[in-house]
């Protein structure tokens, strides 16, 4: 049968930053292909197709709390795999090959990490499962 | 490849629909 792809608006606008993004404004509207880890999600639109990131995406049928996985306070371990300079005060800034806990993997690649008393958000994409080559 | 998503982190979101301090 035909694949049914869900449906999201653009919660505000948002102008691409590399070659393969689109750019697209408040309220458009864009089927989703593909929810990569990193945060980035394959859309399409009746004439483009290429990545917008989930943070400027919403449902159009409403909260779709069912896919947002429960927040583990016991931490899973991961590490680093590159550094990042917080940019909000809500981030944790992390040299590369830092071990650190991850508690709340959220689906718009932004993970809730610990490291000892510190929490924050840090890229998906910078970490990797401890243990697991690159 | 267009496939392949973008290798820079993705873009928090827009300051009125953050969500609060973990």
């Amino acid at each position: 049968g035909p694949i049914i792809l869900q449906t999201y608006r653009l919660i505000a606008e948002y102008k691409k930053s590399s070659k393969h993004e689109l750019s697209m404004k408040a309220g458009d509207l864009v089927e989703v292909v593909e929810k990569s880890t990193s945060g980035w999600w394959f859309c399409q639109t009746e004439s483009h197709r290429g990545w917008l990131p989930a943070t400027y995406l919403e449902p159009l049928e409403g909260p779709d709390e069912s896919e947002d996985q429960e927040p583990n306070y016991e931490g899973e371990l991961y590490q680093t795999t590159k550094p990042y300079k917080a940019e909000q005060e809500d981030e944790i800034s992390l040299e590369q090959d830092v071990t650190i806990e991850v508690i709340h993997k959220l689906l718009d690649g932004w993970w809730v990490v610990r490291k000892g008393e510190q929490t924050g958000y840090y890229p998906s994409m910078l970490l990797q499962k401890t243990g697991e080559k690159r | 490849s267009i496939r392949e998503p973008p290798t820079n982190p993705p873009p928090r979101p827009p300051a009125e629909h953050r969500r609060k301090r973990p």
